[in-house]
């Protein structure tokens, strides 16, 4: 019998990278 | 046989490798390899503080720090602010209706076995911003 593995899941926005531009209002 | 590399090469975030498993925004469960465009489009819609912004490739550089690193430039947005990050050569980034690209797939491949194109001046790839900005 093979254990069930508790397996990482990672939330999709950590593959996304973070390029926010400076912004003037 | 090509020469073998004594640089170790250094850690890239465990998310990427072949096999791992992404929750969208929604709490359906993928594999990082079988992402769509409509993955990250739709999980942005859903999502109350992050927006999808297009940044374009502008410009791809060897890196003056280490030759494991590239220096890419992007032009993000509407207002198509510049942006330039130094990533790893193999760091993978989604392109537009295409998939996952790297500055050398070949090394993507072979370290993540994710399977990835070239980036090249010109791709649109998905990026991240806060919806609340100001």
């Amino acid at each position: 019998n093979v254990e069930p593995r508790s397996v990482p899941v990672f939330p999709w926005h950590s593959l996304v990278p973070f390029l926010a531009p400076t912004q003037s209002d | 046989p090509p020469p073998s590399s004594t640089v170790a090469p250094p850690a890239l975030p465990p998310y990427f490798i072949k096999g791992s498993i992404i929750q969208l925004a929604d709490g359906e469960l993928k594999r990082v390899e079988d992402l769509k465009t409509e993955d990250f489009i739709q999980s942005a819609e859903i999502s109350s503080e992050l927006k999808i912004d297009s940044s374009t490739v502008e410009r791809i550089e060897g890196s003056h720090t280490s030759p494991n690193f590239a220096v890419v430039q992007f032009s993000v947005g509407e207002h198509r602010a510049q942006v330039s990050v130094e990533v790893l050569v193999e760091y993978p980034f989604f392109v537009f209706g295409q998939g996952w690209s790297s500055c050398c797939p070949d090394r993507t491949t072979q370290l993540l076995e994710l399977p990835c194109t070239k980036l090249s001046v010109g791709d649109v790839c998905i990026s991240l911003t806060l919806k609340n900005l100001k």
